[in-house]
């Protein structure tokens, strides 16, 4: 049981920070979108 | 008087009989209490492990739907960025303020950043079905920056250190529009545009090299749709090439190469410079084509011709 504590506490820091990056990217993307559509508009 | 009849019931029918509670108590509130209860009753460990569950759910079903929102948001900048090439393709006159140039800078580099690193990461361990699209539009926008940075070429000039400018004379006429400074190097880079030609969109960086200062590196994007300054000064004008630096020529328009050129000496033609030229680059018998260029365009000058002969005839006749 322990390990399976141990598994499912790894796992779910793993989907954490890749969560994080996510949103971090998504932002990026916003941003760098709206500067372009600034450009064109 | 008799008052039992007109007396309040104040009797709140309290009971504590918690059997009789959970008769009067709706059943699913009996049947969750008697969950908590036996929730209550697991070990911490299950009870822990449950939450843990709970919470990886969630936050895989987050990351589903934010990845699913950076493929829809990565379409749509490529699809805007295309546009947007398309557009500047189509009108290259229009897009010459030094604004628009930084604009561009600012696009491509942050569609580096973003194409070619994170999101490539990501969709390489997140969402497989939606990274063969992304892949192919990311290998569209690179194919298309290939397209548009095929024409480039970096030519190396010798200068003095003293001599703090960016101005490097390749016989084009040039018009700067915008200088700025770079993180990797502390001297300033200048932009030009090539200003011979209102149509002709070669653009020319130049910045003095990290490694060597008294070198100065120009890079030149794009081909000049128009010949060479000095060709077509030579048509219309016999007198005015003589002292015109003969390496200028030497500057290929479009060809991606390295020359080195030094620029220490004396910018007119003289022998110890030459053969320096002649030295550091082997494909210097420009100064030899440009005179026989000259001559050509001399004779087939109408004027020219009968202007020379009658000088020519003239002096012999006075000789005699």
């Amino acid at each position: 049981k322990d390990e399976s504590m141990d598994e499912l506490e790894e796992e779910l820091r793993r989907v954490t920070a890749e969560n994080k990056k996510l949103v971090e990217m998504l932002s990026v993307v916003c941003e760098n979108y709206n500067t372009l559509r600034s450009h064109l508009v | 008087m008799d008052y039992s009849s007109s007396w309040i019931n104040t009797s709140l029918n309290l009971n504590i009989n918690p059997h009789m509670v959970h008769q009067q108590l709706p059943k699913n509130v009996v049947e969750n209490n008697f969950f908590s209860l036996e929730m209550k009753k697991s070990s911490p460990k299950e009870e822990s492990s449950g939450a843990l569950v709970e919470e990886l759910k969630r936050v895989s079903a987050e990351n589903k739907k934010l990845t699913g929102m950076l493929t829809e948001m990565c379409e749509n900048y490529n699809t805007l960025r295309n546009n947007l090439m398309d557009y500047m393709r189509k009108n290259p006159d229009k897009e010459s303020s030094p604004s628009k140039k930084r604009k561009s800078d600012e696009i491509s580099s942050s569609n580096n950043n973003l194409m070619g690193g994170e999101v490539g990461g990501v969709n390489g361990n997140n969402s497989e079905s939606s990274s063969s699209d992304e892949d192919q539009s990311c290998k569209k926008s690179m194919e298309l920056e290939t397209c548009i940075k095929a024409k480039v070429s970096r030519v190396y000039y010798k200068q003095e250190s003293s001599d703090s400018s960016l101005i490097v004379k390749d016989g084009y006429q040039w018009r700067k529009y915008g200088q700025k400074v770079t993180r990797d190097n502390p001297s300033p880079r200048a932009y030009f545009k090539c200003s011979f030609a209102p149509s002709c969109t070669v653009k020319k960086k130049v910045q003095r090299s990290v490694e060597d200062p008294s070198v100065v590196v120009a890079t030149y994007e794009g081909e000049h749709n128009h010949p060479h300054p000095s060709q077509v000064d030579s048509t219309s004008s016999a007198t005015n090439n003589r002292c015109r630096n003969p390496i200028s020529s030497a500057v290929p328009s479009s060809a991606p190469s390295t020359v080195t050129i030094d620029w220490t000496k004396s910018k007119c033609s003289n022998e110890s410079s030459s053969k320096k030229m002649m030295i550091n680059h082997p494909k210097m018998e420009v100064p030899q084509i440009l005179v026989e260029q000259m001559a050509t365009s001399l004779t087939k000058d109408l004027n020219f011709r009968a202007a020379l002969a009658a000088a020519i005839s003239g002096k012999m006749l006075h000789q005699n």
